[in-house]
């Protein structure tokens, strides 16, 4: 089971909405898919039309409670082949809770492991932050997609992202997630700005920065309304087309990995 | 000199745009203002054309070395009557540096009463956390906004940092600051989703929401890539108006309270 976190400790730089869409994207290809909210914001259990407060069981009870299996905390989606592991504000407290732990950055692995016959691809969502949670997802990943919003402040703190994820690499072991692009979203076509950060960015970081971009679309920023990935709100938007082009992109990308 | 925190824990929903132009407008009304600086992504200082990295002195100097008085890091800009503390990276080692430090939530607010006869305000620019910086920020201000970005997932979160801010008034003595309002950012003036949440934010939080809206606008985020502030870069564009009634609406609401 291919494990990829989503990750960047920016805020509101398009994580979510690309777990949640290259998610289902994955699971319309065929594979069977796992996504599991890893922030406390609940925002991709929001964006598949739960609420987060009403959950019985959520992310927060599978890492604090080993006895707790994964598989009780799963949820189906509207998607076929696609499953959640939601998540709610009480992820706010495992942080403080592990803190004393032994292994407390092994115990999201842990529990993929005992589902990861289940699925071909398992996407984890992150908050935007460099803590335990992230940590936990990189430990247990074997990639990283960061998708980078595209305006002036765009490279600066991307530099120390990858840095971060370095040297967790080095103290961390066994921890064998590699970064598998670098993906622009937020892209204005029209604007010089926009033009001149991805150049910026694909003169810096060459071939890691994904040939997909993602460009701001209103129905993108809607579908989480309706709790639908974009596939099924607006199958014929510019959003759902470059989410099923990026799908094809990442599967390329790991098969050459 | 009211002293006017910019907070927000989430990324990207304007913090540093409103803290630039704001600071530009209320200057160019004839205050003198002092902005700071209190991110260690640089973003303010970055945004009056300065490049944090060669900064001989910034504001983690006058923060974890009282001696250093903050007359001697402050720096003038390009615009009349504003003056800016600048910051870089190295402020990312504030938190840990003042750990053990009596007081430690107290030393900005030490630093800017040392200045505040040459200021009428200051308006402090905060990075996207809840921590010991935001809450120095907090301790030293008389007022705070709240930009929010208008999406999705615009209410909830927000309500949690409405609380933060009680709670860390009630634990802080003293600690007037009070809110001043809620700043609807990015908003789209065509987009449903748009329409809809400025609604819900306006009826469940009423007239703490300020009259004035920013719609997301491309000059807005070219200027600073050209290190000047909205007024100087694009005076007669949509962001230029809108930050210069905004700064008009403070000044009432100021008066007020
Ligand atoms: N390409 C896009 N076009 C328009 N809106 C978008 C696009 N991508 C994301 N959005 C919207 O922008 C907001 C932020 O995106 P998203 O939630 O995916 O970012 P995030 O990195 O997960 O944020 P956080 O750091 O809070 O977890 C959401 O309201 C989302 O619907
Ligand atoms: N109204 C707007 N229209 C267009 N672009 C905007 C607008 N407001 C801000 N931006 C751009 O969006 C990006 C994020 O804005 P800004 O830096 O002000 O947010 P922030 O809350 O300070 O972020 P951070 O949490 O990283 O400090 C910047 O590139 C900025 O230039
Ligand atoms: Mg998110
Ligand atoms: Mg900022």
């Amino acid at each position: 089971m291919r494990t990829i976190t989503i990750g960047n400790q920016k805020g509101g730089c398009g994580k979510t909405t690309t777990a949640i869409n290259m998610s289902a994207s994955l699971a319309t290809l065929g594979y069977r898919v796992l996504l599991v909210d890893l922030d406390p914001q609940g925002h991709a259990t929001l964006g598949f039309g739960y609420q987060p407060n009403d959950l019985k069981r959520s992310v927060y009870d599978a890492l604090t409670n080993p006895r707790i299996p994964l598989s009780s905390v799963v949820i189906e989606t509207s998607t076929d082949r696609l499953d959640l592991v939601p998540s709610n504000i009480l992820l706010g407290g495992a942080e403080l809770e592990l803190h004393d732990v032994l292994g407390k950055e092994l115990v999201l692995g842990e529990q993929l492991r005992t589902v990861e016959n289940n699925y071909d691809l398992c996407i984890i969502d992150c908050g935007p932050s460099l803590g335990l949670l992230m940590l936990n997802s990189l430990v247990a990943s074997t990639d990283v997609i960061v998708p980078v919003q595209v305006h002036f402040y765009a490279l600066e703190g991307l530099k120390r992202l990858l840095e971060t994820i370095r040297i967790l690499k080095e103290r961390f072991h066994p921890c064998w997630v590699e970064a598998l692009g670098l993906l622009l979203t937020f892209v204005d076509g029209r604007t010089t700005l926009s033009k001149q950060v991805q150049r910026g960015m694909r003169d810096f970081f060459g071939d890691l920065v994904f040939d997909t971009v993602i460009h701001r679309t209103v129905t993108l920023a809607e579908a989480p309304s309706a709790g639908e990935s974009i596939l099924k709100y607006a199958p014929d938007s510019r959003g759902a087309a470059e989410y099923n082009t990026l799908a094809q992109e990442t599967l390329e990308r790991l098969r050459r990995s």
